[in-house]
């Protein structure tokens, strides 16, 4: 069906050759149909004289409205197919491209996302997004993270301790994510999680969904102190952001050779957030035997 | 002391919940950022010192003290790997279990072979760096590739070191299929 599935070890993926789009991940032996799209909000802009007049700014998220606007529905795309790795190059737009990495004895997908700088047209602010949808039954239900801690349950539209009418649903239902967020299927026992290395906002506005939030601009200040509006910059233009998604997905129920899907996403975690460090040095010419 | 103490001070600034949050002004911003990097070259001396200790190199021996420096691989810079014909990567591990760990390092060509710290040829790729990376400002690079190795079986909270090198012509025997625009969906 126009699909080119693309393996390497133990975890595969697919994506369509038509659109360029990710379409599925197989790894700890469960596929999972999967979509993952890059999409932007735009900041509402008002006179902050009061709350529902509230612009978007850097102390808070305030979409025009819950509409989300794709960047664009297809990308270019290049393989890399090599012993240690395997590297997907897409292009989405001249501000959006990422690299989606498979590697040999690692059990997880790094996407690799670099974004910016964010075009300045249009009048609001874009507050860019990126989707990964899945066909998971999630019942409003997601998980995030508190300080690379406790996993917190989150419910979409839903406080525990009063009773919640959500005005604004996109922005009221985001919560930080410090290292992770996921989501389960508990009748057919899957999980996904996306680990961050960097704490960003996110949610899940609909069952299947993980969304997380990578870079914004606010031509707008929100009047609530730093008296400036968010369109940071340096050397002249806007922020162009790196960073990374680490996917891992599976059963929860099964152990994964020796391992539970919860203490593989735990050594994930540590490995990225407490990453080695790498120091250089010149050899001054000389061989491997002399400098050793 | 000192040369930590910028850093500390770098640190402390930015507890402020407007540098954890981003809601400073942009002024403020490129200040941060300007006290980071003067902390974190400050600390780099520190850094230095430590590792040759944990090599057992005599620090006060400019012959036999190594010159450890730190790149900014999050928009693929370094200057050691551009520009040397033979450099060593020293990776340490803060984890307290072994770890395996793979590293990028940007260069200018595509033919580097890598020795594991017994001199054991290990497998390398270099890989063309993405568009967007070569055009992020403030970027000051020549490289427009990356060699990948994986370094195996790091000890806990200690390191090991690899050695890299330039070979003469090109490599013959490339194991991997250079990127494609729209593959095929049967290749």
């Amino acid at each position: 069906n126009g699909d080119v599935e693309v393996t390497k070890g133990d975890i595969g993926l697919t994506y369509n050759e038509e659109t360029g789009l990710l379409t599925g991940i197989k790894m700890n032996g469960e596929y999972i149909p999967i979509t993952q799209k890059f999409l932007l909000y735009r900041g509402f802009i008002g006179n902050n004289g009061n709350s529902a007049n509230r612009s978007s700014g850097a102390y808070i998220f305030r979409p025009n409205d819950s509409n989300v606007y794709t960047v664009s529905e297809k990308a270019t795309i290049e393989t890399y197919l090599g012993s240690l790795i395997v590297e997907i190059r897409q292009t989405f737009s001249d501000w959006i491209s990422q690299t989606i990495r498979l590697y040999c004895s690692e059990n997880f997908v790094e996407f690799d996302w670099i974004v910016g700088p964010i075009p300045t047209d249009g009048g609001n602010g874009k507050e860019i997004i990126t989707r990964y949808t899945t066909t998971l039954k999630t019942n409003s239900t997601f998980y995030t993270d508190s300080n690379g801690k406790e996993i917190l349950k989150r419910v979409r539209n839903f406080r525990p301790t009063w009773d919640l009418n959500v005005f604004e649903n996109a922005s009221g239902n985001y919560y930080p994510v410090t290292s992770k967020i996921s989501i389960r299927d508990e009748t057919n026992g899957l999980e996904v999680a996306v680990l961050t290395d960097r704490p960003e906002g996110g949610s899940s506005l609909s069952d299947g969904e993980i969304e997380l939030m990578i870079h914004r601009n606010c031509f707008a200040d929100d009047s609530f102190g730093v008296g400036e509006a968010l369109n940071e910059y340096a050397y002249g233009k806007g922020l162009v952001v790196r960073g990374s998604h680490y996917f891992s997905s599976g059963s929860f129920l099964k152990l994964t050779g020796d391992q539970t899907l919860a203490s593989q996403q735990k050594d994930i975690a540590q490995r990225k957030l407490l990453r080695a460090w790498t120091f250089l040095a010149p050899t001054d010419g000389l061989s491997f035997k002399e400098y050793k | 002391e000192d040369n930590l103490n910028s850093l500390r001070e770098a640190m402390g600034v930015l507890q402020h919940h407007d540098a954890i949050t981003g809601t400073e002004k942009q002024h403020v911003a490129a200040d941060y950022a300007r006290l980071l990097n003067r902390g974190f070259n400050q600390c780099s001396t520190a850094t230095k010192t430590a590792l040759n200790k944990l090599a057992n190199n005599d620090t006060n021996n400019s012959s036999t003290a190594v010159e450890y420096q730190q790149c900014q691989f999050n928009i693929s810079e370094c200057t050691v790997s551009e520009n040397e014909n033979s450099f060593v990567v020293t990776i340490y591990n803060p984890l307290s279990r072994p770890v395996n760990n793979y590293v990028r390092l940007p260069v200018l060509h595509d033919n580097y072979e890598v020795h594991d710290p017994e001199g054991k040829k290990i497998a390398t790729e270099t890989i063309s760096l993405p568009k967007a990376i070569l055009n992020i400002p403030g970027r000051d690079s020549k490289a427009t590739q990356e060699i990948l190795f994986l370094a195996e079986n790091l000890p806990p909270l200690g390191f090991k070191t690899y050695y890299v090198s330039k070979t003469e012509g090109v490599v013959s025997n490339k194991t991997h299929q250079e990127f494609q625009a729209n593959p095929n969906k049967n290749s």
